[in-house]
């Protein structure tokens, strides 16, 4: 089994989701991370003045998927996570070694 | 043999005042510590730990540990030291150093009693803790340096802190049987010269977990002073890893100046369940050495 | 050396972390994530019309343990975190190269 | 690749950030984790008793590096983040697989 992780633009979260469950993914833990990347952060006013904010909002994707489904849910994901412009973000796949479902104890892909 | 008792429980009582007073002082640096407490002479507690006035740390909670289970079998009982240990481990005490954690984990999850060599066991978590071994084994050194190697094994397995532990356990115990200073010195001398990294003159000023660094602060200070109150303040104002120094430092210092050589406003702010189960625990010690009559 | 990855109920950290603590296991780093899973988020009242959202409140431990504790750990969490219903969450176990102890540089199992 | 995971004490991000960028390494992700350890957390006063916090905010930084600039990165990370004090906290390396740059599509050494 595999973990893939993805940092993707928030805004982009619901059409992701959406693109996963349409290929059947339907469960995946989200959080709420700052990116620091070649994107540059927003401009803020404090105390009069303007300056930059050198991060960015972004939501991490976590989605642990057995490994005949790596390609299409990368895909899927690179594909409605894209907008084209700097700081869409990236998707790392690492491997998972064990998979336990809590509520039951099953192990590997039926845990997943 | 009162004044061998009287230097027995000055020994352990040594260790929790020691203890008490250099945890406000644990991890500062000597200039921080004049900026906060100028000299830090009182046991007031706070501390990275956020102790209460007179409380104590691992340092003597694990000397208890191993004085109740040699107490309770009225004997040495290796098992039964990792046994206790296990049981404060899982009462979250208010530290627990990561060296002694592993090894009472390998105790507790597999029942290893002597963890493997590791260059990184050279900390003083096991000498911290002799005052019970040389309590119930004076009369025999070389019964002592077994056990004292016997009982660190269980978290560190190092030759300097092997060294350490049958060393000072070694000084202990010829302070209790009342060895003069020079005594005292030619056996610190004899040390340093089979262990070169406890070597104290030139003194440096490093105090930290590292148990040369331990040994040299400690005897540096013990030798350097003349009574019991001087030899702790001076450790514990060295900061660094200061309830440890201090809590060997006391053993020593406890050892040679005897009960009435401790302050008794410091003994006064020990926590007193701790204070009492210190001396009751040294009596009870030495009843079952060989010093008594025991073989 | 392994890095257990837990996702559960929030209600159940101390419950976990007191069932580690009592094998000797105290250290661990503790993030708040949204679950997205077959367990149904809760209902809310917004502008007047009631709608399910579709996430849950999750807790992520990550504990970096030497291989030989694996089994032990795993089993804690999954016993700890148990309730029986949907939604009790995952346990993911993967492999960790190096552990550094950034305070003294110790590397490997003394790092942790 | 490798994924560099550090575990630090939040006021340590900015020397951190400066002196990755002083070797070359701009692109991160951070989040705001709880860490669990010797540390002691802040006290609070509950009913009129002092207690101790058992946690302590960190911050975890994720660094996906290319295999030859690991050690380098590490050490970076180590010396920077070091204050000496217990909780400075610790650095995870672990095996990446694949890095998808969502922008571009770009993949492996390409993506980072
Ligand atoms: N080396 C890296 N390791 C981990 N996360 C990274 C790395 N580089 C970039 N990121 C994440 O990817 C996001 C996008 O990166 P950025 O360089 O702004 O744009 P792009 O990926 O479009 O080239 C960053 O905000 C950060 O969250
Ligand atoms: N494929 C997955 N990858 C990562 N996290 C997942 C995955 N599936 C579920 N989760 C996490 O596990 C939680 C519980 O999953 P859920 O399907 O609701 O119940 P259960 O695990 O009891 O079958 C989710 O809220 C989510 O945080
Ligand atoms: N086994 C572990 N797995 C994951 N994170 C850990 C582990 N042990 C400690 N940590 C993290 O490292 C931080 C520092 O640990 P701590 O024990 O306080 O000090 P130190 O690393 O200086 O010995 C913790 O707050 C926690 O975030
Ligand atoms: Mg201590
Ligand atoms: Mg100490």
């Amino acid at each position: 089994m595999k973990k893939i992780e993805a940092i993707i633009k928030p805004f982009k979260l619901d059409e992701v989701k959406e693109s996963l469950n349409d290929i059947g993914v339907q469960g995946m833990t989200v959080s709420e991370v700052k990116g620091f990347g070649r994107q540059k952060g927003h401009t803020e006013l404090y105390r009069g003045a303007e300056y930059v904010v050198d991060f960015l909002p972004k939501i991490k994707l976590e989605i642990i998927v057995p490994d005949d489904l790596v390609a299409q849910v990368v895909e899927v994901v690179e594909k409605s996570a894209r907008t084209g412009r700097i700081g869409d973000g990236k998707i790392f796949v690492t491997n998972v070694e064990e998979v336990i479902r809590i509520r039951t104890g099953e192990r590997g892909l039926d845990a997943i | 043999m009162a004044d061998v008792l009287s230097r027995a429980r000055a020994a352990f009582l040594g260790v929790a005042v020691g203890d008490a007073l250099g945890a406000t002082t644990e991890y500062l640096m000597p200039e921080e510590i004049r900026r906060l407490h100028g000299v830090h002479d009182r046991i007031v507690g706070g501390g990275w730990l956020h102790l209460a006035p007179g409380q104590v740390t691992d340092d003597t909670e694990m000397s208890l540990c191993i004085a109740r289970a040699v107490i309770d079998a009225g004997g040495w009982d290796l098992p039964g030291i990792a046994d206790r240990f296990a049981r404060w481990m899982k009462g979250k005490p208010v530290d627990l150093g990561a060296t002694c954690r592993r090894g009472i984990r390998d105790y507790l999850l597999k029942g290893q009693l002597e963890t493997p060599p590791n260059e990184w066991d050279a900390g003083n978590g096991a000498a911290m803790r002799m005052v019970p071994v040389a309590l119930c084994t004076l009369g025999d050194e070389e019964r002592m340096a077994r056990l004292a190697v016997a009982q660190a094994r269980i978290t560190h397995n190092h030759p300097l802190s092997d060294a350490a532990c049958a060393g000072l356990g070694r000084m202990v115990q010829r302070a209790i049987l009342g060895a003069s200073r020079a005594q005292l010195r030619a056996a610190a001398e004899e040390l340093c010269a089979r262990t070169p990294a406890f070597r104290f003159e030139p003194y440096r000023g490093e105090a930290s977990g590292y148990v040369g660094d331990t040994v040299r602060t400690v005897f540096h200070h013990f030798f350097g002073t003349g009574n019991f109150r001087d030899c702790l303040v001076a450790t514990v104002n060295q900061g660094g890893d200061a309830d440890t120094t201090g809590a060997i430092a006391g053993m020593i210092a406890g050892a040679h100046y005897g009960r009435k050589g401790i302050p008794e406003r410091w003994l006064r702010r020990l926590d007193r369940r701790v204070r009492d189960e210190v001396e009751a625990a040294a009596g009870r010690l030495v009843a079952l050495s060989p010093a008594a009559g025991n073989d």
